[in-house]
């Protein structure tokens, strides 16, 4: 899912 | 979110402080109408400063967070995302630009032809990447760039005769930066189910791997109480 896609880390 | 992750943004914040601090530093000396000892060292010899990593170290931010504005993940995200995107751009033009800062720029000894880390990085990205679309290649180029971008820095180190505190303080945060990041992927990989980012991992790897010498030298030079040196 996008969410997944995201990359949350800096 | 987890404490080691918080830990290393911390320290990269910090480093990036620091050398804010130390441009602040030769600003503020050389506005002196008298140079007190320490500006005249300060502005006599080179600051130690790369201006190549620190142009790598933009690239690594433009292209790493070029989702800012399409993906929003936190309040915090985004902050830090413009405090480095905004730092480093700053940096690069001080020394590029200042015309106090960038006499204390040595460019004869920062010789590391950076475009030859650029390149490589690029095509391994095209070839090695987690999803062939422009932003996740670029994505990935910036991890693998950022893995290689400390490398100027430390040549230039080995060449500065004596690294003043400011700059080792420097390099030293910014490699504990990334051995943090190491515990927080530890971390997540045993707390989360399915975080698996090996491109990411071993990159944080090898740019780790490479600060190893200077924590050496570092570290007995602190425990031994002399001042930074690095072999040639």
């Amino acid at each position: 899912d996008d969410k997944e896609a995201a990359h949350d880390e800096l | 979110m987890n404490i080691f992750r918080l830990a290393g943004d911390m320290t990269h914040l910090m480093s990036v402080l620091v050398l804010l601090l130390k441009i602040h530093t030769i600003k503020s000396c050389a506005g002196k109408s008298y140079p007190c000892s320490l500006c005249f060292i300060l502005l006599e010899s080179s600051s130690g400063i790369s201006l190549k990593t620190q142009e790598l170290y933009a690239l690594v931010f433009a292209t790493r967070y070029l989702d800012i504005f399409t993906d929003f993940i936190s309040v915090y995200n985004t902050i830090m995302k413009l405090i480095f995107l905004g730092s480093s751009f700053s940096i690069v033009w001080y020394i590029r630009r200042h015309k106090i800062v960038r006499r204390s720029y040595d460019k004869d000894q920062d010789t590391f032809r950076h475009f030859f880390l650029v390149l490589p990085c690029l095509l391994l990205a095209l070839i090695i990447n987690e999803k062939f679309t422009f932003k996740e290649v670029l994505w990935t180029f910036s991890l693998y760039l950022e893995a290689v971008a400390i490398l100027p820095q430390l040549i230039l180190l080995q060449r500065t005769r004596n690294i003043d505190n400011l700059t080792g303080q420097y390099v030293f945060l910014l490699g504990a930066y990334r051995a943090l990041y190491i515990l927080n992927w530890i971390y997540r990989y045993f707390t989360e189910p399915h975080y698996v980012h090996w491109i990411t991992w071993i990159s944080g790897l090898v740019q780790t791997l490479l600060y190893a010498d200077f924590f050496y030298y570092y570290f007995s030079s602190l425990k031994n109480n002399v001042k930074l040196k690095l072999p040639a």
